[in-house]
């Protein structure tokens, strides 16, 4: 899976995600990449965001959707909120990541596997990728 | 100027520096600021998030090293069935297709379908009948074919394997 997430200099956020799903599928099942909500979401009061992992739990949980409602309707941290998302995942059994930015400009990451292909860049001159955890 | 962002994936899961190698290491990582730097470079330019998110996606679709497009993982059958989704954050438009085989560019496609306004979701075969009304590109279905998915899926298959024991990485 693939996913793009922007915050644009007129203020507006987008969401992407692309994928060839799970090796060994059958019986035409999808995932959450294409799922609004599941794996792909943005709005522009509260976050853009593109999910990669186990899709069936990020499915159960609404795990795009989830973090945006949790930033427009509380006041967590970003990373706290997509923190805790990705916790219920874990906690019914689902590994992944998800990137995310917000309307202030935060371009933030959070997975609960050994490592996540990733990168961000923003205005202020951050330019990074990464592969394992802990880089 | 006013602030812009980004931020992109490739996969997650079980990937460790052990499994790769330096070589396998460093062309990811290449590959993922080439993506970076596309995106980056529409936003700095005062392009559109929407534009930004495309650009680099298109860019990881067609890079074999990522499970999407070009080098997506097999079905049982043998075939790439491909999904995607876009969200334009600004009116909350959004547009999504499940299960092409002959789109090159499956985000294109979703954007296609978000621009078209009528409907959010379109599958198969109706996906691919709206791709050649729009005039999206296809191309055959074993340009997505790559021998090391191949043969991840051979392994599950002959040992009885988990998807997840024969691909580092989900999704």
């Amino acid at each position: 899976t693939v996913g793009a997430v922007a915050l644009d200099t007129h203020g507006n956020l987008a969401a992407g995600t692309s994928t060839g799903g799970l090796t060994g599928k059958r019986w035409g099942r999808i995932g959450d990449a294409p799922i609004i909500g599941a794996g792909t979401y943005a709005d522009n009061r509260s976050c853009a965001v593109s999910a990669t992992g186990a899709g069936e739990y990020f499915i159960r949980v609404g795990v795009a959707r989830e973090i945006c409602s949790r930033l427009r309707l509380t006041d967590l941290p970003a990373q706290t909120a997509a923190d805790e998302v990705m916790a219920e995942v874990k906690e019914l059994g689902g590994d992944g990541g998800v990137i995310l930015v917000t309307p202030a400009g935060d371009a933030l990451f959070s997975f609960n596997t050994p490592g996540m292909y990733r990168g961000r860049a923003t205005s202020e001159g951050m330019r990074e990728v990464a592969i394992f955890a802990g880089e | 100027q006013q602030r812009w962002s980004l931020a992109i994936h490739g996969g997650a899961g079980v990937i460790l520096r052990e499994n790769m190698t330096p070589e396998e290491e460093a062309s990811h990582k290449a590959a993922l600021a080439a993506a970076l730097d596309a995106g980056s470079e529409v936003l700095k330019t005062g392009g559109t998030a929407l534009d930004a998110v495309e650009a680099v996606i298109v860019r990881l679709e067609d890079d074999p090293q990522f499970n999407a497009g070009r080098g997506a993982v097999f079905t049982w059958d043998e075939t790439n069935e491909l999904d995607a989704a876009i969200m334009d954050g600004r009116t909350r438009e959004a547009g999504a297709i499940t299960g092409v085989t002959a789109i090159k560019n499956p985000i294109l496609l979703a954007r296609a379908v978000m621009a078209d306004g009528r409907h959010v979701f379109l599958s198969g075969a109706g996906a691919e009948t709206f791709a050649k009304d729009r005039g999206i590109e296809t191309v055959d279905p074993a340009y997505f074919r790559t021998e090391r998915r191949l043969e991840s899926l051979k392994r599950m298959k002959a040992n009885a394997l988990s998807a997840l024991d024969v691909d580092h990485k989900f999704g």
